[in-house]
């Protein structure tokens, strides 16, 4: 029997449902094989009050971008403000190699948002501080990133960014693998007084049975 | 794998944000499955950055506890909402099946027993036929790992439409019911589906979501690295 056709769950989002000082894109930088398909994504705050939050896998072989991600936390106090996600290579059971290439993403990204910032003339830049990029990655376990294509991709998704429903989508797209359609919402919803506005990206579609809590707290 | 983003511009402390994210994870995405197996990468972020003008970060505080469970529970409902599109497009999938377990002692029974149910190949395999195979559904409720294990004499199981019609007793405090075939595979033709079992201990109960398994599945995940 052919599976019933989902592309009335993407659909289009009015650019004022999405959340202020939010920026998205997402391109294709050659990770997956079809140059129509987007593999890496970006998503950063422009706001100096960030806070960030995560729940990774239980899984024992935690990814390298899981361990980078759950580091950043940790070292930020959950104040990251940018994530760099990329399809079609999970950079799994990677090993030393695969955990460089996730904080080489972080931070690239780091630099891109500094320079946009102006925080590379900072003291604190010049003492390396902790990156404030989260990493994400998905596709087949146990082959490396070809960082060459990240790197790229990721210059090019920065100078991408924007806040309009095409932006976002874009992202969207970037999360996808096996997935037949993007999934994208948003919504509104009031807190203590304002209008606050929230969206949501994920992807499947495959290996789906999580398991997940929140990063561990470090050794006193 | 499972990636997903959440970004708000309301202002939430880390320490609120990671807490109202831990709690709707396991009200949601954790709540989910397709093939029963945990990716290496399963990942859910949050953030929120203030930009919608709040005074001040909404914190753990006494003081803002009220506000805090109003963002929480928003924050579960919309993880709820992006979960279930996850199983929606499972590799192969072409049914949406929502398993409730009710009258459990616990949460963590129902919710083990929801997973049971959720990840049972043959289960799965009758939803795609759409096959009222309950006795699949009582042996894994049965061969759940859980810390008070159900009375076969108090368990009750229905199929629940989706259309809001009449649900379809199948099982009633284990006995089993004459059950119309014909309405059943009516039922079961939807492409959303309910399947309610309650089990007469107690009071907690828990939500799964999940699909069923398609020859699709198979052809998907045979080469996928290729």
């Amino acid at each position: 029997r052919t599976p019933p056709s989902k592309s009335h769950l993407a659909y289009e989002i009015p650019d004022s449902s999405f959340p202020r000082g939010f920026l998205a894109s997402g391109v294709h930088c050659g990770i997956k094989k079809l140059p129509t398909l987007h593999d890496l994504g970006l998503i950063v705050s422009t706001t100096e009050r960030n806070s960030a939050a995560a729940c990774f896998t239980r899984n024992v072989f935690k990814a390298a971008p899981v361990l980078v991600s759950q580091e950043v936390l940790r070292d930020t106090g959950g104040r990251a403000a940018a994530v760099v996600v990329n399809s079609g290579c999970a950079n799994a059971v990677t090993g030393k190699k695969g955990m460089e290439d996730a904080l080489d993403m972080a931070r690239t990204v780091d630099a891109l948002r500094d320079v946009r910032t102006g925080a590379s003339d900072s003291q604190e830049a010049a003492s390396t501080p902790a990156s404030q990029t989260l990493v994400l990655s998905t596709g087949v376990i146990g082959q490396p990133l070809p960082m060459t294509n990240v790197l790229n991709g990721i210059a090019l998704a920065h100078a991408n960014l924007g806040s309009t429903f095409l932006s976002w989508q874009g992202a969207a797209r970037a999360f996808m693998t096996t997935d037949t359609f993007y999934k994208l919402r948003a919504r509104t919803f009031v807190l203590a007084g304002r209008k606050c506005r929230i969206v949501g990206i994920d992807k499947g579609a495959g290996m789906i049975h999580p398991s997940m809590g929140p990063p561990a707290q470090p050794h006193a | 794998t499972l990636l997903g983003l959440i970004a708000t511009d309301a202002a939430v402390s880390p320490a609120a944000l990671q807490a109202a994210l831990t709690y709707a994870v396991d009200r949601s995405f954790n709540s989910i499955s397709v093939d029963g197996d945990m990716s290496t990468n399963d990942t859910i972020l949050a953030f929120a950055n203030g930009a919608s003008g709040m005074e001040r970060e909404l914190s753990l505080a006494p003081e803002d506890r009220e506000v805090y469970i109003q963002f929480r529970d928003e924050l579960t409902a919309f993880a709820t909402e992006m979960a279930k599109l996850v199983v929606r497009d499972g590799e192969g999938a072409t049914k949406f099946v929502t398993v409730s377990v009710e009258g459990a002692g616990t949460f963590q029974d129902a919710h083990i027993i929801a997973s049971a149910i959720s990840t049972s190949s043959l289960v799965k395999t009758a939803l795609y036929g759409e096959d009222a195979n309950w006795g699949r559904i009582l042996a894994a409720v049965g061969a759940a790992p859980v810390s008070t294990p159900p009375d076969p004499q108090k368990v009750s199981v229905s199929f629940i439409p989706a259309d809001g019609s009449e649900e379809l007793r199948l099982l009633v405090a284990g006995e089993p019911e004459k059950v119309d075939e014909v309405r059943a595979k009516e039922i079961l033709k939807a492409v959303d589906l309910e399947i309610r079992v309650v089990l007469g201990q107690g009071e907690e109960s828990a939500k799964y979501y999940t699909c069923d398994l398609s020859h699709d599945y198979v052809t998907i995940n045979g080469d996928y690295r290729s």
